[in-house]
């Protein structure tokens, strides 16, 4: 992370499984 | 479907548990909000999963916190887009 949080807040997406904040920023 | 019950979520892993109320939260909100569904609901699952399931069964609390959610959300993008163009 570069301390952004600019992809805040991860995104879901039915029948996607939910990985919550590790969704966002790999 | 059937309801969502806590003793149902009980006997799921943490994370099969806030894919649950996802599923379950992500239609009401799609209804209010088609193009920040996604976004929003991210944002409730921050939240206790017991409040989560309260809110599944108080349409009202639910659509509260919705609005709230999208208030921040709005406010959020807000400061992102002021932070760009600084």
């Amino acid at each position: 992370s570069n301390g952004s949080n600019i992809n805040w807040p991860p995104e879901f997406h039915p029948g996607v499984p939910w990985k919550g904040l590790q969704n966002i920023d790999p | 479907q059937e309801p969502l019950t806590a003793s149902l979520l009980a006997g799921a892993p943490p994370q099969e548990q806030k894919q649950m109320l996802g599923e379950r939260i992500y239609p009401v909100i799609h209804e209010m909000h088609p193009t920040l569904a996604g976004k929003i609901t991210g944002m409730l699952l921050e939240i206790d999963n017991s409040e989560l399931l309260h809110m599944l069964e108080s349409p009202e609390s639910l659509h509260s916190k919705v609005e709230e959610a999208v208030a921040v959300l709005q406010a959020h993008q807000a400061k992102e887009n002021a932070q760009k163009s600084a």
